[in-house]
């Protein structure tokens, strides 16, 4: 599966 | 990460530490709006929900914390501090931010990356991320006296969203895929609203004279 869409910003 | 993003989030840190270094040392919360710091406690709660629940980096769970912590701290010692809450600008401060925060949350059902509870908060803490400071501004105009700290609050706050965009087109550019409309947008906008406090600030500072907001 797609990786799950991180918010990986602050 | 990139350098714009490492600096965008130290600008962003700095401007908070300002502000907590003008309220702890000079015991005064003069020319700041309560409003506005409420707002960025509710932007942090809402988008470090997964604090605990998804991991990116030390770095990021270190740098969530100090934000919700600071944030907090900074509304504590507005509204509960004996001696700062009496320095506050009440009569002044008095932009009803309700009015900000309705629309985004409304926004946030509407347009998300996806419809759960978590991506809908965090869309809700981009839109409001993006007219937090309008408060703050509204303050600045009415009461024009803008001491060196809250100038430099405000001018860092606009740094580290300007380091933001420079961080989106470098990432657009080395990442592929990589496209966050929603942040773009909030983002921009958020921006633009900064621009025209940058402009008088940095001619304040140019023509070496007290920075005045025009009326």
């Amino acid at each position: 599966p797609a990786e799950e869409k991180k918010h990986d910003e602050l | 990460m990139n350098v714009f993003r490492l600096a965008g989030d130290m600008t962003h840190l700095l401007s908070v530490v300002v502000l907590l270094l003008k309220i702890h040392t000079i015991k005064s919360c003069a020319g700041i709006s309560l409003k506005t710091q409420e707002l960025y406690a509710v932007v942090f709660a809402a988008r470090y929900l997964d604090l605990f629940v998804h991991f990116v980096s030390l770095y990021n769970t270190v740098m969530k914390l100090v934000f919700l912590a600071s944030s907090f701290s900074i509304v504590w010692y507005m509204k509960r501090h004996k001696i700062v809450r009496r320095t506050y600008d009440k009569d002044h401060d008095t932009f009803r931010h309700y009015v900000l925060v309705l629309p985004c949350l409304l926004l946030a059902l509407l347009i998300n990356e996806k419809f759960t509870f978590r991506e809908v908060m965090w869309a809700f803490s981009i839109y409001l991320e993006a007219v937090a400071i309008f408060p703050q501004l509204v303050l600045l105009q009415r009461t024009r006296n803008i001491d060196n700290l809250t100038g430099q609050y405000v001018f860092f706050l606009g740094a580290y969203r300007v380091l933001y965009i420079l961080n989106w087109i470098y990432r657009y550019f080395t990442e592929p895929h990589f496209v966050h409309w929603i942040s773009w947008v909030a983002g921009i906008v958020q921006t633009l609203l900064y621009a025209d406090f940058f402009y008088y600030y940095i001619m304040s500072w140019k023509n070496n004279v007290k920075l005045e907001l025009p009326a």
